[in-house]
């Protein structure tokens, strides 16, 4: 039996929308601790990993391991029939279960809302991530990581991100002509989610596909902030913090010869 | 040339 109540479901609602851009098919693993899913995109260069703990939901029962094979437009579309007050409640009756039970509660508890959706078999590649020491972590407001990939898609396919002591520096170079954006490391007492903070080992220097840092923009609904972690010639991390878990996208950079 | 990488140069599958 797995049955997950989640009272703030419009959050369900806005990480749908978060992964449905970069991912069609994915397993939600649902375990004691809580439910998680990885899952890669087509073209296996950006990568998607999610995680709602138990201790979000009231109540959670998860009597063992269930893994549930879920079309994220199928789910998408149910869940848009839930209102964004709703409460929302995720229920399957054992590991074989070909359909997975939704119901909408609306505040009042008047109105209840109740769907089902097919399940399928995925097999699914799963890629191993060390806990990894980056060279730069950057935490800066996500709407301003939002407005610098769209600003700058209309230069180019591509973005470099250099990190130095006290400045994060996006440039894109493109057949019209080039833009860059600097914002240097700030911080705010009063507003400390419009601050930018720049932890550096030592300086970086990436170039990434502006089309998957887009879709990874998707995320900015669940968090004020962005936390984007960068090592030299490694995948990029971009993490969205929510207070019963986390949403991460991997990118791979793009490498000269 | 700048070319896209992918996480499987990276990372290994599980």
């Amino acid at each position: 039996m797995f049955e997950a109540r989640l009272i703030q479901g419009g959050l369900l609602k806005k990480l749908l929308e978060s992964v449905k851009e970069l991912v069609t098919d994915a397993n939600f693993d649902c375990s004691e601790s809580g439910i998680a899913l990885q899952a890669m995109d087509n073209s296996h260069v950006a990568l998607v990993s999610l995680l709602l703990r138990s201790e979000g939901f009231d109540p959670y029962r998860c009597d063992r391991g269930f893994s549930l094979g879920v079309n994220l437009n199928s789910l998408n579309k149910i869940l848009k029939c839930a209102g964004n007050d709703d409460i929302i409640t995720l229920r399957a009756d054992d590991n074989s279960a070909d359909s997975l039970s939704l119901s909408f509660e609306n505040p009042n508890n008047d109105r209840i809302g109740e769907y089902e959706l097919k399940l399928m078999d995925i097999d699914q590649e799963h890629l191993s991530i060390p806990e990894t020491d980056y060279d730069a972590t950057i935490i800066m407001p996500s709407a301003e990581f939002q407005r610098i990939c769209r600003d700058l898609t209309v230069v180019s396919e591509s973005v470099t991100i250099d990190v130095s002591k006290d400045t994060i520096k996006f440039t894109a170079e493109g057949e019209l002509g080039s833009g860059n954006i600097k914002l240097k490391s700030t911080s705010s007492i009063d507003k400390p989610e419009e601050s930018v903070n720049i932890e550096l080992g030592q300086d970086v220097s990436l170039q990434f596909s502006l089309k998957y840092l887009m879709n990874f923009t998707k995320g900015t609904p669940l968090s004020e902030q962005v936390i984007l972690c960068l090592s030299e010639k490694m995948p990029l991390l971009v993490e969205y913090k929510m207070d019963i878990g986390y949403i991460r996208y991997y990118l791979a950079p793009k490498i000269g010869d | 040339m700048v070319g896209q990488m992918l996480l499987a140069e990276f990372y290994s599958f599980l």
